[in-house]
């Protein structure tokens, strides 16, 4: 018998001003996250593919980070979440790209490895398997918090349309290349838009 | 961008990664959480998720990089963890990763000046870190 092992992660890249409270709060989903895997595999009842899967649907159900509820918004002010999941043991895997509705994006991933013939949906066929397997959706309105509106309003003040940051930033003016010497800067985006992720 | 990775009693390793990718992309991106071998990747030997700069990622092969330098070179998790890291982001690339291997450890690494990590393992290490 081997011995188990966890870790969960929120995102790097972190405004160095980052309130307290807030890293506070981030500290303790984390605290919870790991203590959820960890009593599941103390207990053995279940795999670690069941236990990554338990461990980021609570990380989506929670705002605090870039996921599920709380993502982040696209330049449309929408949001398109992605997830994807891999079982090490027959190098197995499922992804989703580009939903909209679906509560947990990363169980739909389980669910396209495990009940699809594919290993990859995305967009409108990506929802409508959702539909189909039955997964829980939402409405709009329940991913799209104040945090990320705001979120989205500085990033469009800072003008960060994010191309592949090497394009060189002379003669493209709409494009913010990041300034790799710049630590306060990460994608051509302020380090302060970052603040969950 | 959420990630979790796992390694059972029976040694069996898993990865999951989940987002809502960049503020402000263009519709239609697609980032590094749903790539396999790119935010994504679990094998015999370790599992990896991966979160920060979705080009970057991408370009680098991050979490496939992990294992393989492991396998090819015969690595530690933490070494090949810090190798990764230090040798596949190019200019400017800005990312982290956590990573289990199938003997029960442990290891991150990142080059930003942050990321939101926890872990435990079942010799009673445990930690919670968001600054260097």
């Amino acid at each position: 018998m081997g011995r188990w092992a966890i870790a969960v992660h929120g995102g790097a890249g972190i405004d160095p001003k980052l309130p307290l409270e807030r890293q506070e709060k981030a500290k303790h989903l984390l605290a919870r996250c790991v203590n959820l895997g960890a009593s599941a595999l103390r207990t053995n009842n279940l795999s670690a593919l069941d236990v990554v899967e338990l461990v980021v649907r609570e990380l989506e159900t929670d705002p605090v980070f870039n996921s599920g509820q709380g993502s982040v918004l696209t330049e449309k002010g929408t949001v398109e979440m992605e997830a994807s999941i891999m079982d090490g043991l027959k190098r197995r895997f499922g992804a989703v790209s580009g939903l909209s509705t679906v509560k947990n994006p990363i169980s739909l991933a389980r669910l396209v490895m495990e009940k699809s013939p594919h290993s990859y949906l995305a967009f409108s066929g990506a929802e409508e398997f959702a539909r189909q397997q039955g997964v829980e959706m939402m409405e709009n309105e329940y991913f799209i918090t104040q945090d990320n509106v705001g979120m989205l309003k500085q990033a469009k003040e800072a003008n960060a349309i994010l191309f592949d940051y090497r394009i060189p930033t002379t003669g493209l003016e709409n494009c913010c290349a990041v300034e790799a010497d710049n630590p306060t800067m990460m994608n051509g985006l302020p380090m302060s838009v970052y603040a969950p992720e | 961008t959420v990630g979790c990775v796992v390694v059972d009693k029976e040694g069996r390793c898993a990865a999951a990664t989940s987002t809502g990718g960049l503020i402000n992309k263009m519709v239609g991106r697609i980032g590094d959480s749903p790539i396999i071998g790119s935010g994504t990747y679990a094998c015999k030997l370790c599992a990896i998720s991966c979160t920060g700069e979705g080009e970057a990622i991408l370009r680098g092969t991050l979490a496939r990089d992990v294992a393989a330098v492991m396998e090819y070179k015969d690595l530690r998790l933490q070494e090949a963890v810090n190798f990764v890291i230090k040798e596949r982001l190019d200019d400017g690339g800005k990312a982290g990763l956590i990573a289990v291997s199938n003997n029960g450890e442990v290891a991150y690494g990142f080059n930003t000046n942050g990321m939101f990590r926890g872990s435990a393992t079942e010799d009673g290490f445990t930690e919670i870190g968001i600054w260097e």
